[in-house]
């Protein structure tokens, strides 16, 4: 029976969960009727969903889940959210890491180029510095592994891989990413993936690094 | 989707908080 | 045998890990010999740990976890964890929560009136906004619940109630809380279970709304 996730087109966060089903088979459809700043406006959706946040979730027996980490994980299988409470750990580690390490300073680098916000060069420059650091982080990690939690794709992967996706489609050029072949060996491993290709598409790591056209 | 993501709450000041918080603790 | 968490003393990530141990027994150490500033900079801990960030977790088995979340994972027990995939789900809900809709806010009012960063009037009008939206989230969730996921304490009860500590402690003040008595009845509920005192103490909500001491 059909399980119902609301969001707008292109949500680099709505990809995780669309990438979790077609790992785990779970049936997930988005709601083409939903209109973001419309629908997710109304008292009925406020009424499940009191944020009005999106990506949103209604599962098959009316369950409500917000928040996309908790969305990925409901609509995971086990293989995904790691096979032992202690992998199940280093899952819930990596998703953070990617939502406290990784997506601020991707947005404050990316928005401005994207024309989403005003650009700020010192902030910037920091962001700059923050990715190097969460890149060398992952490098380093998977200088001896595969995949970032135990020997098969979780939701580490798929949730850091996602939140990457602007980085490695805006402005990690090839100058840039240079110092972390581990990390972008992994990288394109994901992408090339049949279920992640069957969400986001084929993905092109940038050639120039995005400036901010003011 | 441009549009969109304008809409997103990201914390864009983490950097600053997180520094703040570090210098506080570590002259404590 | 001993599991070690290096952090500073007061540190309310850590409280989550440490109140989560209460509840499941688990044997978790702070270790004394730690310096932060210090020791979170040495090559022996940045080859555990490489972002150098605490809360940091070390397993008996010799397992590294970083991210409070992900170490209130591993030394939780299933109870606390959530019974199903779809209750963890939930839990994930509540942890991602507290990290994006109250911890930024939490931060930008209360910190200044700590002494620990600059106050700025514009931030700050808007943190007390996203606090109040939270809260009131919350509320209408503990309208008919005692606890946030399922009937006993989970996860998402302590990540929740650690990371509204400074809140309720600085400057949600009678007035403030007023609109929102069942969030303070189960903040006062959990404050007042033994496993959260014995590692936070005794937390007087606060009388007076701090104000920022130039």
């Amino acid at each position: 029976s059909p399980q119902t996730l609301y969001t707008y087109p292109e949500n680099f966060r709505a990809f995780k969960v669309l990438v979790a089903a077609q790992y785990s088979g779970a049936k997930v459809t988005t709601d083409p009727a939903f209109v973001f700043g419309d629908t997710n406006k109304t008292p009925a959706f406020l009424n499940k969903f009191p944020l009005g946040k999106v990506p949103a979730f209604e599962s098959s027996d009316g369950r409500c889940i917000f928040e996309s980490n908790a969305i990925c994980w409901a609509v995971a299988n086990d293989e995904l959210r790691g096979a032992s409470p202690m992998d199940q750990a280093q899952v819930v580690a990596w998703m953070s890491f990617a939502d406290n390490e990784i997506l601020p300073a991707s947005c404050t680098w990316v928005f401005p180029c994207m024309g989403i916000m005003s650009f700020n060069k010192g902030n910037t420059e920091r962001a700059k510095e923050d990715v190097r650091k969460a890149l060398q982080c992952l490098n380093t990690h998977l200088l001896t592994r595969t995949f970032l939690v135990g020997e098969r794709i979780t939701l580490a992967d798929v949730s850091v891989c996602c939140t990457l996706l602007h980085l490695y489609q805006y402005v990690l050029d090839a100058g840039f990413r240079k110092p972390f072949q581990n990390a972008n060996r992994w990288f394109t491993t994901m992408i090339n993936q049949p279920q992640v290709k069957a969400v986001i598409g084929d993905l092109k790591m940038c050639d120039k690094m995005a400036q901010f056209d003011p | 989707m441009a549009l969109e993501l304008a809409h997103e709450t990201i914390w864009f000041d983490k950097w600053r908080v997180d520094d703040a918080e570090r210098q506080f603790y570590e002259n404590k």
